[in-house]
């Protein structure tokens, strides 16, 4: 399952 | 964090230092759209939903307050403030962003990472924000005269979306699983939104001449 995707971006 | 992505947090920063400027400073807000400041306020508080829960660092935490607070002021300025509200002009600022709304709404119920109320949220932001610049654009049209500042204002809102798509490029070539449609195809599709007020723009910088939209 891909890596959850952390929103990291603003 | 690249150079890409950090050039466009302060661009992005620099476009709402200049409206907060302009109307804090001239009490004016003439030639800037309520509706797309309304839109930017949306998209902020529905991306920003996670701000208290998901802790990712200091300068993001205080970016997103930074972004939530002017987006927020300046609505209310633009609504409450007796000198500014004057300066508004209501009569051509009458894009209907319900239209805007509802449709990345319904698009983000389809199209999301997971359909989970977060998730759908932060797809309904990406979404809105790409079309947010619209009523903004249309009001340049019908205003004559641009004045510099609101030029400035709409020239680095663009230009901090380019800067997000080389970073996405950047990310994409050094970090494995970075594979992000959503956010890829918004951001292509705000920053393509601006291509003719960048044409216009660089060329009245070029010629020297003021800044002006044909109808």
């Amino acid at each position: 399952e891909e890596c959850f995707h952390v929103k990291d971006e603003l | 964090m690249n150079i890409f992505r950090l050039a466009g947090d302060m661009t992005h920063l620099m476009s709402v230092l200049v409206l907060l400027l302009k109307i804090h400073t001239i009490k004016s807000c003439a030639g800037i759209s309520l509706k797309t400041q309304e839109l930017y306020a949306l998209v902020f508080a529905t991306r920003y939903l996670d701000i208290f829960t998901d802790f990712i660092s200091v300068y993001n935490t205080i970016m997103k307050l930074i972004f939530l607070g002017s987006s927020f002021s300046i609505v209310w300025y633009m609504r409450r403030h007796k000198l500014v509200r004057r300066s508004y002009d209501k009569e051509q600022d009458t894009f209907r962003h319900f239209f805007l709304v509802l449709p990345c709404l319904l698009l983000a119920l389809v199209m999301n990472e997971k359909f989970t109320f977060k998730e759908v949220m932060w797809a309904f932001s990406l979404y809105l924000e790409a079309v947010a610049i619209l009523p903004q654009l249309v009001l340049l049209q019908r205003t004559k005269n641009i004045d510099n500042l609101t030029g400035q204002y709409v020239f680095l809102l663009g230009a901090y979306r380019a800067f997000y798509i080389f970073n996405w490029i950047y990310r994409y070539f050094t970090e494995p699983h970075y594979v992000h449609w959503i956010t890829w195809i918004s951001g292509l599709v705000q920053t393509l939104l601006y291509a003719d007020f960048f044409y216009y723009y660089f060329n009245s910088w070029k010629n020297n001449v003021k800044l002006h939209l044909p109808a």
